[in-house]
């Protein structure tokens, strides 16, 4: 057999063992050893490292725990705007979307790019009636909200209101 | 932030990321993931790199070439590489971290914050590994 490796992350911060309770710690495993046993399926039956890692993606994207897809961070107006990239080592291809609403999963939306197009990055109402075009999953923008990610931007708006507001800047 | 890296059974590198920025983040505004060079980045013989973090520092430093570059023309292995282009972002204010994978697929990982999300498997190392807190 030849060799292959995979490699991902699920995002970073300040994240301290007192953070995580043990049913969250076991629910981020279980997330990333998910995502790499799909990717894990391509590279072990000959797939290439490009299938594998959007492979890797998409059930990180599905899985609300994590930044991307489903449970993406709420920007400032109360909306998900996705971003997501791949690039092909080889032939040095590249496709990248940015400010997708309604496309499910983003990652497919860039290997599209890659994939039918002679451009590498397509963004806002355009990427998503692309990745439409191409036949991906649309979804309602609400599909990506999550009651955690919610709450994160109410948090947010306590500290940074001032900043919203101009008749708040004197307290 | 969610990145993968990997090297297939041909000896071909291939990289990508996945996000939706940050909470609270001005409409309109775009960080490093999305960016070939920043948070995403992959050349054969070189390297393949996913970066999460404070985007803008990832983009100023052209994070993800960065690293290839260091293992091409300064001829750093990969955790090396990672390392000190993890630094860099974190010299000009950046917080976060990165994946990397070499050409024979030895994967790094590099943080300037407490912890990242991550885990590996390869075929010589079946058995998927996953962590979250910096000292595991």
């Amino acid at each position: 057999q030849k060799h292959w490796s995979l490699a991902i992350h699920g995002g970073a911060g300040v994240i301290d063992r007192g953070d995580l309770t043990p049913a969250k710690d076991a629910a981020y495993r279980a997330g990333l050893a998910e995502a790499l046993a799909a990717g894990q399926a391509v590279l072990d039956t000959g797939g290439t490292a490009l299938d594998a890692v959007e492979a890797t993606l998409k059930p990180l994207e599905d899985n609300p725990l994590f930044n991307a897809g489903k449970g993406a961070a709420i920007a400032a107006d109360g909306n998900v705007y996705l971003d997501a990239a791949i690039m092909d080592g080889g032939t040095m291809k590249a496709g990248a979307v940015a400010a997708l609403t309604r496309t499910k999963n983003p990652i497919l939306a860039a290997r599209a790019v890659m994939d039918k197009t002679h451009h590498v990055f397509l963004a806002g109402e355009g990427a998503d009636a692309f990745a439409k075009s191409q036949g991906l999953a649309q979804v309602d923008p609400s599909y990506f909200h999550t009651p955690e990610r919610e709450q994160m931007l109410v948090d947010w708006k306590k500290d940074h209101q001032a900043m919203i507001n101009p008749t708040h800047m004197y307290g | 932030t969610v990145g993968a890296v990997a090297l297939d059974s041909d000896g071909h590198l291939a990289a990508a990321t996945s996000t939706g920025g940050l909470t609270g983040k001005q409409w309109g505004r775009i960080g490093d993931s999305p960016l070939i060079g920043a948070g995403t980045y992959a050349r054969d013989g070189d390297c393949a790199v996913s970066a999460t973090g404070t985007g803008e520092y990832f983009i100023r430093d052209s994070a993800g070439r960065q690293v290839c570059d260091r293992v091409r023309w300064n001829h750093q292995d990969i955790e090396a590489a990672a390392h000190d282009t993890i630094m860099s972002i974190g010299s000009i204010g950046g917080d976060g971290g990165l994946i990397a994978m070499d050409a024979n697929g030895k994967p790094a990982f590099a943080i300037n914050d407490v912890g990242m999300y991550r885990g590996a498997v390869s075929s010589d190392s079946p058995v998927i590994r996953t962590a979250i807190y910096g000292d595991e």
